[in-house]
């Protein structure tokens, strides 16, 4: 049974993408095999991998998903995004929940086999990342220890209950991490307090320190977990891969 | 004359919202007449300024906008953003170019008056920010000084020039201001060299430091400037606020 995850959050910035690579390659370093999605217009998840977007997104053009995989040397397959103007429009602008059901049958279809799937979404609630929802069992949300972050989470998990009642299949679960955490600043404490306070269990013991080996990575093509496996932020993902893979 | 400026990149979290609330802050100080605009679902900035998002937005329920609009005791006025996920729903599936035309057309005639509108955009090139493109007569796009950052930018300036392209009137001109710039970083000094080669006067002379009294600003419902005025990051935003008004 695959299970499949989606790293989401409409509040820009948080970590997202760092998330969903530095998991892909955590749980490829276990042995899974493993599927990163790059559902981001921007492409980051794809460039963060030295991969380069698809000209076209086989979602919009029909062909076979298998066909625009692409294989790295970590260990991680890919499904780029696409750049393209035309299909991004016509990607978030698709609004009925029979075509978002559509597009996620697809994607379910063509992606059997894999162990573990990696979504990374833009930063919105938009279709996108409303198919990614409907796709996935488990979402995985992060949220920066600072003052906007709490406000989102809120609204953030309003929307994840909004789209998985429409939905058949239920969620499993839904965890919340906290990244970019500088202990040395007195509101990192304050924020992670209210989280833990507010969302108890939901919220992962593993916090993510802020750690400049993560954009060192991000312009050599490797998660930090390829590019400094030693690192505060490498090993700090490791053990996230461990309480994921823990909470069946 | 009003001179409007649209505060928009795709990429989440780069200081957007900061960077609208602290200009509107510093123009406000060197007494100009300012309104805010929050076009952000999320309403960081509505909430930045310990303002409460209007409960439906004045587009969709065709309310006078000047009805909502809020005084705040710095002398920035405030058009709200909405959290109502119906009304999010409606606005960002607004995609025929009729329509986009004339909610600014309204958008335009009902904020007659002040000398300094600031439209704060959600981290994506949706409707909302097409419709805020197609209102302003200039753009400031914040670029944080980290890898991905070059990577989006790209992209944001084919954006522009192609809605741009869509409307009549011409866009005055566009600013890129680098920010979160951490000197001590080697990867900072790199990402500022190479986007002012490839980008040059279109660049701001001021960059904005990373410092930790933005964030403790917007817990305590302030820009910058009000809240810390004479710390490093209150200091680089009148500079650029000097700057902007130079730009004529
Ligand atoms: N723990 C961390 N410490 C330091 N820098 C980090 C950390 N995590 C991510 N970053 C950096 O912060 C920036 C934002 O991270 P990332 O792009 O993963 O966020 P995102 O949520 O995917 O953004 P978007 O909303 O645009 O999709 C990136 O440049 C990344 O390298
Ligand atoms: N120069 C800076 N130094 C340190 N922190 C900053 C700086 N500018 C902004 N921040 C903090 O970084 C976070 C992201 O900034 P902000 O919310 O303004 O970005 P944004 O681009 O508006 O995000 P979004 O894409 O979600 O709209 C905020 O918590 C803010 O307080
Ligand atoms: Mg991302
Ligand atoms: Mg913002």
């Amino acid at each position: 049974m695959t299970r499949t995850f989606c790293i989401a959050n409409q509040k820009g910035g948080v970590g997202k993408t760092t998330t969903a690579i530095s998991l892909a390659a955590g749980f490829a370093r276990a042995g899974s095999s493993v599927l990163l999605v790059d559902f981001d217009p921007q492409c980051n998840a794809t460039n963060g991998l030295c991969l380069l977007p698809s000209s076209r997104h086989p979602l919009v053009t029909g062909e076979p998903i298998r066909h625009t995989i692409q294989k790295t040397p970590y260990g991680i397959d890919v499904l780029p995004g696409s750049r393209n103007f035309g299909d991004v429009e016509r990607l978030t602008s698709v609004r009925e929940p029979r075509k978002i059901e559509q597009m996620t049958l697809r994607l379910m279809r063509e992606t059997r086999g894999y162990d573990h799937i990696f979504i990374d979404c833009p930063p919105s609630v938009g279709p996108l990342t409303q198919s990614s929802l409907a796709w996935s069992n488990e979402v995985i949300i992060p949220v920066q220890c600072e003052y906007f972050a709490m406000e989102g989470l809120v609204q953030m998990l309003e929307v994840i209950v909004k789209v998985m009642s429409r939905r058949s299949k239920a969620l499993e679960y839904a965890g919340v991490v906290l990244t970019m955490c500088d202990r040395s600043l007195e509101l990192t404490g304050e924020v992670e307090e209210d989280v833990r306070e507010k969302f108890g269990d939901v919220v992962f013991r593993t916090t993510i320190p802020r750690d400049v080996s993560f954009t060192e990575a991000s312009s050599h093509g490797k998660s930090i977990i390829d590019y400094a496996p030693r690192s505060r932020g490498a090993r700090a993902y490791i053990e996230l891969s461990l309480e994921v893979l823990d909470r069946v």
